[in-house]
């Protein structure tokens, strides 16, 4: 998967 | 969500609660730089710029509006607020920041995951957010009585950084799917030591009960 994609910190 | 993101996520709005608190209540942000909030102002803005195209959960989305509306609201207040900003060291407030922010974009250009607007404007508020206490380091160091309330604020930001990093080795073991963000890492881990003598000193302080003062 694209690691760019997951940004669930804020 | 684990239990040291949570924290870490609750200590960052515990700061800038204590913030809001100092300057609505007392009506003063003596001893708080402009300086290292106008770059938290700038980090939030450039971080959060997916707020209204990705959605994630409803605590993703309130907590990024709270942290920029909190961010700006403590601007207006220390520029605008006709008694607030009066109390604001501007002259011991000298840092040039603007001087941290060129290196940083640059940095986020040169290194990034994606070569892509949105990504490196989140790679810059990363590279940024790593230096944007500085500043404020700077001006405690300048007046060194620290009050109770400022003490408590970096103290309070300190603390989210250092559980934001046991979040991340607690991802690594826990999420199979968790993917390492190096970049996230070096420059958390970086910003987390730049707090580390301010630490040692505000934990003697407390231990001792009584006031922080920084070495000259």
């Amino acid at each position: 998967h694209d690691k760019t994609k997951i940004k669930d910190e804020l | 969500m684990n239990i040291f993101r949570l924290a870490g996520d609750m200590t960052h709005l515990m700061s800038v609660l204590v913030l809001l608190l100092k300057i609505h209540t007392i009506k003063s942000c003596a001893g708080i730089s402009l300086k290292t909030q106008e770059l938290y102002a700038l980090v939030f803005a450039a971080r959060y710029l997916d707020i209204f195209t990705h959605y994630y959960s409803l605590y993703n989305t309130v907590m990024k509006l709270i942290f920029l509306g909190s961010s700006f609201s403590i601007l207006w207040y220390m520029k605008r607020h006709k008694v607030v900003r009066r109390s604001y060291d501007k002259d011991q407030d000298t840092f040039r920041h603007h001087f941290l922010v060129l290196p940083c974009l640059v940095l986020a250009l040169l290194i990034n995951e994606k070569f892509t607007f949105k990504e490196v404007m989140w790679t810059f508020s990363i590279y940024l957010e790593a230096v944007a206490i500085l500043p404020q380091l700077v001006l405690l160091q300048r007046t060194r009585n620290v009050d109770n309330l400022t003490g408590q604020y970096v103290f309070l930001l300190g603390a989210y950084r250092g559980l934001y990093i046991i979040n991340w080795i607690y991802r690594y073991f826990a999420e199979p799917t968790y993917s390492t963000h190096w970049i996230t890492w070096i420059s958390g881990l970086l910003q987390t030591l730049l707090y580390a003598d301010f630490f040692y000193y505000y934990i003697n302080s407390v231990k001792n009960n009584v006031r922080l003062q920084l070495p000259a």
